[in-house]
C-alpha cells in the first residue's frame, strides 16, 4: 500500500 | 512485527547505547562527530511526534521515548558534558547542504501535504544522510578507535535488516512504503564502503581501523 500516512515502524 | 524489524531495532538500540556508554565511560567524545548525533536527533524528534496523536503499541512509544532520550543525552554529552573533548575542527561536514536538499525533497516527494507527514518524511530522508559528517570525519581524521567502529557497524545494520523487513512485509502483507525503502536503501549504501573495512580490519582484531 503506498502512501499510507500512519506509520507503524519506528 | 516480524524478526528482521525486531533485530533491526535492538541492533538500531545497541548502536545507540554502544556510542552512549564510550563517551560517557570513558568521559571523551573525540572522533564522534556531534554533528551526526545532533541530525539523529533531528531524525527522532520529527518522526516520533505522533508519540502525542497516536498510540500504536507500548513496544513502540517505549522504543520511540528511549531512543529520543538517548539522542538527546548523548547530544547534551558532546555538546556540553565533554565539549573540552570534541573534536570540532574535525567535525567540519556542511550540514546544511544535507539540510536544505533534504528539506526541498519532502515538501516534493511525499505521502500527504500534512504538517506530521512532511516531518515523517524530512526525518526519512534526513537519516538517509545522517551519518555523513561521522563517516567524512573518519576519512579526515583517517581512524576510528575500534568501539566507534562497532557503533557504525550496529548503525548500519540496523537499517540494512530493515530492507530485510520490508521484503519480508512486502510478501506477507503486501506493504510498500516507497519512501522509506528507498531511503534505507541510499542509507545502507553509504555504509558499504564502511562494511568492507571493518569485515577486512577491525575483525582482523587489528583493533583500531585506519584508513588505507
Amino acid at each position: 500500500m503506498i502512501g499510507q500516512t500512519s506509520h507503524d515502524e519506528l | 512485527m516480524n524478526i528482521f524489524r525486531l533485530l533491526g531495532d535492538m541492533c538500531h538500540l545497541v548502536a545507540i547505547i554502544i556510542l552512549f556508554l564510550k563517551i560517557w565511560r570513558s568521559k571523551s567524545c573525540a572522533g564522534i562527530s556531534g554533528k551526526s548525533q545532533v541530525l539523529f536527533a533531528l531524525v527522532f524528534t520529527t518522526r516520533y511526534l505522533d508519540l502525542f496523536t497516536s498510540f500504536i503499541s507500548v513496544y513502540n512509544t517505549v522504543m520511540k521515548v528511549v531512543f529520543l532520550v538517548l539522542a538527546y543525552a548523548t547530544v547534551y554529552l558532546i555538546y556540553l558534558r565533554f565539549r573540552s573533548t570534541y573534536n570540532s575542527e574535525s567535525d567540519s561536514f556542511r550540514v546544511e547542504f544535507l539540510l536544505v536538499p533534504v528539506a526541498g525533497l519532502s515538501f516534493l516527494e511525499n505521502y500527504a501535504f500534512a504538517p506530521l507527514e512532511i516531518l515523517w518524511t524530512f526525518s526519512i530522508y534526513l537519516e538517509s544522510v545522517a551519518i555523513l559528517p561521522q563517516l567524512f570525519m573518519i576519512t579526515k581524521t583517517g581512524e576510528a578507535e575500534s568501539i566507534t567502529t562497532h557503533y557504525l557497524f550496529f548503525l548500519g545494520l540496523y537499517r540494512a535488516l530493515y530492507l530485510a523487513n520490508w521484503v519480508w512485509r512486502y510478501h506477507t502483507e503486501g506493504f510498500f512504503d516507497q519512501i522509506a525503502v528507498v531511503s534505507g536503501v541510499v542509507q545502507t549504501i553509504f555504509y558499504c564502503d564502511f562494511f568492507y573495512l571493518y569485515f577486512t580490519k577491525v575483525l582482523r582484531g587489528s583493533g583500531k581501523m585506519t584508513l588505507p
